[in-house]
């Protein structure tokens, strides 16, 4: 079973079309492996990202060269999922 | 087991074997109203079910609604069945579903897309498409809401087997959709379909490939605004109603593209709660109040379709 230890999830309020467009550059490279869990369409609308923990640096680095604000909704996904899991647990019980 | 729908616990998520046999106790508790039909089998040979509710006729007006297409966004799916069990004990009860199901039918797809959903709970949480082998790529699984015969292939759908919006090699290629364009198409009388996604709060309507608007665009505009606000009227969760190209993004192949195409008029997707903090991980504490609210939006917009034939 895939593990997500040390992943994020951050959000983004993008503030102009010209963030919208770094973040959509971000989505065609393939390297980083990112997951946008809501895509950048609109200013009217937040984007979300889960990095994997090995991106994340460099995630972090070329948001901020781009001065683009973002704060982390998840710190690490596998412990939010591991919750779920044994409530799952519980709850079949 | 769970014995009885009456204890069965909404407000947690279960695998699907659980869901399916809650889905028997529950045709068990209702048989003078809901049905469980089998529509056809996954890729991994799963089975689909479909829960009916009628109360008679052959091939009334009736409305579709279906959760779990994208395999996890589990509270779509939890949503579901809370609404199928809401849909059963107030048939009887509240006047106007009652009035409802004297003269229409419901028809509710709940695990959408099964072998994705077995797969976020063995393999990968993360999962999103169907299972479905690609010839030709290691990579597996169709986007099955770019795979729908409308705009197919358009911009929004990626070709790359291996993104998570990849439209599949042929409209309608997953066997998880065409089990259930066959059945609208061989019902022949759907007057609303519904899809429920999670997540971002929006209530939608066609179209999703390009950026025209429906002929209908104002009527569904504002059956979808009054629905967006009996929904916000119960916990303030915030929503916004618009056609998806407009709202979100140019997607091409989408399901309520293809049933508005079909002849279908009252065709929405409502994307569900996240209130800003969990995404698809939305804890299960929230489930009930997710599908309570979704509930009085989903309601505002059957009554609509009931006392707007046509």
């Amino acid at each position: 079973e895939r593990v997500f230890t040390g992943d994020q999830v951050i959000r983004v309020n993008v503030e102009s079309e010209e963030q919208i467009q770094l973040l959509q550059a971000l989505e065609t490279q393939q390297e980083w492996e990112l997951d946008f869990w809501l895509h950048p369409v609109s200013t009217e609308l937040p984007v979300d990202i889960r990095v994997p923990r090995g991106s994340l640096s460099s995630v972090m680095e070329y948001l901020s060269a781009n001065n683009i604000l973002y704060s982390v909704v998840i710190n690490n996904l596998q412990e939010l999922l591991d919750e779920e899991k044994a409530e799952m647990v519980v709850n079949q019980m | 087991k769970e014995r009885s729908t009456r204890s069965f616990n909404f407000g947690a998520y279960h695998p699907l074997e659980t869901l399916y046999s809650w889905m028997d106790t529950l045709v068990a508790e209702h048989p003078n109203l809901v049905t469980k039909q089998e529509i056809g089998r996954s890729y991994e040979n799963r089975p689909m079910y479909v829960l009916k509710f009628s109360t008679g006729g052959n091939k009334r007006p009736a409305i579709w609604i279906d959760t779990g297409i994208h395999s996890r966004e589990w509270v779509s799916q939890a949503t579901g069945v809370w609404t199928a069990k809401k849909i059963a004990t107030d048939y009887g009860n509240d006047e106007s579903l009652t009035s409802l199901l004297n003269t229409m039918d419901i028809y509710m797809l709940i695990v959408a897309n099964p072998d994705g959903y077995a797969y976020t709970h063995t393999s990968d949480r993360m999962w999103r498409k169907t299972r479905s082998k690609i010839s030709g790529s290691v990579c597996r699984g169709v986007d099955p809401n770019r795979n729908w015969d409308a705009g197919f292939g358009g911009p929004g759908a990626s070709t790359n087997p291996c993104s998570d919006s990849y439209h599949g090699p042929s409209a309608h290629s997953e066997i998880e959709v065409k089990n259930v364009v066959d059945l609208i198409k061989s019902h022949g009388n759907f007057k609303s379909f519904i899809s429920v996604h999670a997540y971002s709060q929006l209530l939608m309507y066609p179209y999703g490939y390009t950026c025209k608007s429906v002929y209908n665009q104002a009527e569904l505009d504002s059956v979808g605004r009054a629905a967006a606000q009996k929904l916000t009227s119960l916990y303030g969760t915030k929503y916004k109603v618009g056609s998806i190209c407009n709202i979100i993004y140019q997607a091409s192949g989408g399901s309520i593209d293809w049933s508005y195409n079909l002849g279908i008029r009252y065709s929405f997707a409502f994307e569900l709660r996240d209130t800003g903090r969990y995404g698809f991980i939305l804890p299960a504490s929230q489930i009930i109040p997710t599908a309570s609210e979704t509930w009085l939006g989903l309601k505002h917009i059957m009554e609509y379709v009931r006392d707007h034939p046509y």
